[in-house]
This record gives C-alpha cells, sequence and structure tokens, in this order.
C-alpha cells in the first residue's frame, strides 16, 4: 500500500476515458479498461461507473513526454504508465504513454495488463515485490487470471473481499529459492547458462552473475506455455527443445525457431507418452535420454532416431536414484538428477551415485 | 566509496542516476562528493533489495539488466498530498 493506506472512501467509483490511443479501435481501449476494472472488481466489493463527462474518481489519458502533471514520460520503451493513490484531484488518475505501442495481445504492450497495475494503484495498491504479481513494477506479458496471492491479499486489506463471489483461486506466489522442499520443473544448459524452470518461473544462472535471476516465462518467450516439463539443449546443434505435455519447442539462443511446436511424439516416443520428464543431452556419447515415468529412452542426435533396446527402467539402470526424475543435467562425466528436494550426482563413468545434495543447492542456498 | 565496475560505461551510469532519481529519490544535483556517493550506493542497495537481487551497492550487471526493463512509474504522492 501507499503510505497511511489511502483508498477511496466509498465503494462505488467512477471513471472517465478522456481520450485515446490511436494504435486501437476505441472500442478496444474500453474493452481494456473494463476489463482491467473487473480483476479488481472481481475481488472486492467496489463497483466502476463510466461517466462521459466532468470530474471522475479516476480519470484516465494518454500523453506522452510532459503531459501536464509535471511527471513526464521518456519516450517508448522504460516508462509505460503511472497512476495516482485515490484522493481528490489528480489522486486516482491513470496516465498512459502515448509513445509506446499498445496492444491487445503480446506483439507489443498489452493495454489491459497495464492498466489493471495501474488501476491497482488507483485504487491504492503500491508496488509488489514479488516477480509474479500483477503489482510487480516490470512489464510481463501474460495470458489467464492475472492477480497473486499478495495482489489479493493487498487489495482486500483495504477494502475487503467481494461478498457476492466464492473466493477465487489466486496465481501461487514465485517460488522461493530457498525454500528446503523446493523442486524443479526442467534444467537446461543454454549457451553455457544454467536455465532453471519452475511454475511459471525460470532462474537465469550465469558464471558472472552472483546471484540467480529469477523471470517469467512469459516475460521472455510469450508463446511457451506456462509449464515446463523438461528441457535440453544440444550444443552442437544450438539448439535448446522445450517440452509441456505432447508438444516441444525449439530455442536457437533466446530466439524461438520456426515449425515449432512440434508433437514430442516426431521424436519416436510411443503414442501413449504424454509428457517427458525430464531431458538431458550426453555430450560424449551424442545421445538424449528423456525420463517419462519410471522408464528412459535413449535418441541418437545424429541420426535422428529412437534407439532400440528402450525404454528401460531409471532404478535398473542409474542404481541408486529414485525410480522418477523431475530434471536431469549432465557436466564433464556427471549427471544431476533432480527428484523432488533432491539432488543426485551420478557418475556415469563409475555408474553410481557419488553425492546427495538439495535440489536448491544449485540455487547457492 | 564504490567505484563504478569497469564495465560499467558512462552511459549506463547516467542511466542508473536517472532511474534511482526518479523511483527512488536520489537527490538531484551535486552536495559534495562523498555524500553524492554514499546516497547512489544506498539507493542502489534499496533498489536491489526490492528486486530480490544480491545487495552489493554496486552497479553490477543484473542491476542494470532490471534497470533497462520496461515499468511502471509511480509518482511522488507527495506533490498533491
Amino acid at each position: 500500500h501507499f503510505p497511511r493506506d489511502l483508498k477511496w472512501p466509498n465503494n462505488n467509483i467512477t471513471f472517465r476515458i478522456l481520450n485515446y490511443t490511436p494504435d486501437l479501435d476505441k472500442s478496444d481501449v474500453d474493452r481494456a479498461i473494463r476489463n482491467a476494472l473487473n480483476v479488481w472488481a472481481d475481488v472486492t466489493p467496489l463497483t466502476f461507473k463510466k461517466v462521459h463527462r466532468g470530474i471522475a474518481d479516476i480519470m484516465i489519458s494518454f500523453g506522452s513526454k510532459e503531459h501536464g502533471d509535471y511527471n513526464p514520460f521518456d519516450g517508448p520503451n522504460g516508462l509505460l504508465a503511472h497512476a495516482y493513490p485515490p484522493g481528490q484531484g489528480i489522486g486516482g488518475d491513470t496516465h498512459f504513454d502515448e509513445d509506446e505501442l499498445w496492444t491487445k495481445d503480446s506483439s507489443a504492450y498489452n493495454l489491459f495488463i497495464v492498466a489493471a497495475h495501474e488501476l491497482g494503484h488507483s485504487l491504492g495498491m503500491s508496488h509488489s515485490s514479488d516477480a509474479g504479481a500483477l503489482m510487480y513494477p516490470i512489464y510481463s506479458y501474460s495470458k489467464g487470471y492475472l492477480l497473486s496471492e499478495d495482489d489479493i491479499e493487498g487489495i482486500q486489506a483495504l477494502y475487503g473481499p467481494n461478498p457476492n463471489r466464492s473466493k477465487v483461486k489466486p496465481r501461487p506466489d514465485a517460488p522461493n529459492k530457498c525454500d528446503p522442499m523446493l523442486s524443479f520443473d526442467a534444467v537446461t544448459e543454454l549457451r553455457g547458462e544454467t536455465i532453471i524452470f519452475k511454475d511459471r518461473f525460470y532462474w537465469r544462472l550465469h558464471p558472472q552473475m552472483p546471484e540467480p535471476e529469477q523471470t517469467l516465462i512469459k516475460f521472455t518467450w510469450p508463446v511457451l506455455p506456462n509449464k515446463v516439463d523438461a528441457a535440453y539443449e544440444n550444443p552442437e546443434k544450438d539448439r535448446v527443445i522445450i517440452f509441456s505435455g505432447i508438444r516441444m519447442w525449439a530455442l536457437n539462443g533466446y530466439n524461438l525457431v520456426e515449425g515449432y511446436p512440434k508433437y514430442i511424439h516426431k521424436l519416436g516416443l510411443p503414442k501413449k507418452i504424454r509428457k517427458v520428464d525430464a531431458a538431458v543431452y550426453i555430450r560424449d556419447t551424442g545421445k538424449t535420454l528423456f525420463f517419462t515415468e519410471e522408464d528412459y529412452w535413449s535418441y541418437d542426435e545424429a541420426s535422428g532416431t529412437m534407439d532400440s533396446g528402450y525404454p528401460r527402467s531409471i532404478e535398473e539402470n542409474f542404481p541408486g536414484m529414485d525410480d522418477e526424475v523431475d530434471a536431469a543435467a549432465y557436466h564433464d562425466g556427471y549427471l544431476n538428477f533432480f527428484h523432488e528436494h533432491m539432488q543426485y550426482e551420478y557418475s556415469y563413468n563409475s555408474r553410481k551415485v557419488i553425492r546427495i545434495l538439495r535440489t536448491n543447492s544449485i540455487l547457492n542456498c | 566509496f564504490p567505484l563504478p565496475l569497469p564495465s560499467v560505461n558512462k552511459e549506463n551510469w547516467n542511466l542508473a542516476e536517472k532511474y534511482l532519481r526518479r523511483f527512488y529519490g536520489l537527490p538531484a544535483g551535486l552536495q559534495g562528493r562523498q555524500r553524492t556517493s554514499g546516497a547512489f550506493e544506498a539507493k542502489i542497495k534499496e533498489m536491489q533489495h526490492f528486486f530480490k537481487l544480491k545487495v552489493t551497492g554496486n552497479l553490477d550487471d543484473s542491476t542494470l539488466e532490471v534497470m533497462k526493463q520496461a515499468r511502471c512509474g509511480v509518482p511522488d504522492i507527495g506533490e498533491y498530498n
């Protein structure tokens, strides 16, 4: 919240759209604003009435550079918008930077998402430090339900819950890297960095960065799904393959490769396999191992075919390991298997587990 | 007081200064060499703490990367209170 927990004294709030961006149809702007207000109305007793003249509680406008409030915008990118907390006069007002390109989709800055964030300020919400919260100050595109637990707790602390609605299921908070029970969804290398997927987020570990960096998957790759099951890098082909359900995507660096998604069955996996739990490329053999439930498969990258004699049992062929794997990585003859909150360092040559660590030890915890 | 890292060029330094002035109330103008620099470090630390970066007070790459991302700018609420 803002200092002194600023809020509107009553629950019936008026808004007025003073001008429109030329980037979108007028009706699209109206819809984006109304939907953004509904995000907050769904979880509070607040109602929003549109007015067409006079002073409204929330005055919405598009402007560029200095636009009348001595808080200038800065041209394209950088600052996207700002809004004032509840109060008289300029209080509650929301300004969008007209120098941005406003869109309905993910191709540029999505007006609905930015409006939902700004209108949070207009209602009394300050910035959240939870990277998954709508009130996090950095823009990221996402589809589906916008509010996190942190957003809902914040707004309901000011106005209470919506008496006419059953409790909505908020987005979970961003995973905490030092949670002792932390598990991973997928781990891969990407041109010397390590990328760890967990829920809607990924951590990026760079040899020159002292701390892992947590980002929403959608922030970097809007077309990827919110949940990644497995990922691996083939450095010879400079490709990272990302798996989610029966589909897979390919990255070249941070860019998506055209022609994807493809079905995982194109790799030669049988149709009964509906997801890959983990994948890892073994540089020394040129093979990629796919882990599915209690079994694993071997894929020959050079010929692009599955090796015969598979699937094999994980438990029998990797002595000392659990029977299932969440994620796997390979470094200098060692396979690191991640399962739930444990990490198993397996020597590929001596064929045994040589160390057991916490999963999040890779995140400096 | 901390010196800019070798990798931090003048452009990045200016960007950081502008960012901290706008969002973290870094005082504008010179206020004596030592004091300005102490304020700069304190504001970087505040920003690093909020974004859950490693709190060093230095303008490192991950700090600069966050500063360069598109964001919301909440105006100073003091001006109309």
